[in-house]
């Protein structure tokens, strides 16, 4: 079945997330 | 870190819960998959947020979630690629 996912939805930008050192 | 409830999303402004969702989303999917993170993040918050906030507290949900996300990424990558071979 056709996926309802919209490959050129905007990008998340994380705000709190601290990339794991 | 506890649970994101429909509480708190009712308190915030319907912008921010977006935001509020994708913060508890994106390490989720970081650890799987780190590049395409937030391109994939971006995609799943079109989900409407009860959807969200079930698959936040099932991660089963959210792994076939997030393996759809990756083929619909691929298979418009691939769409992309043949139109630029035609042109």
């Amino acid at each position: 079945r056709k996926s309802t996912l919209n490959p050129n939805a905007k990008e998340f930008n994380p705000r709190s997330f601290s990339q794991p050192k | 870190q506890e649970p994101l409830t429909v509480s708190m999303l009712a308190a915030a402004p319907l912008h921010k819960q977006k935001q509020m969702i994708g913060e508890r989303l994106y390490p989720l999917i970081y650890n799987v998959h780190t590049q395409l993170a937030g391109k994939i993040t971006g995609m799943l918050l079109e989900i409407d947020n009860s959807e969200l906030l079930y698959m936040l507290e099932s991660p089963e949900s959210l792994n076939a979630k997030v393996e759809e996300a990756l083929a619909v990424l691929i298979q418009a990558h691939q769409t992309m690629e043949e139109e630029q071979m035609k042109v």
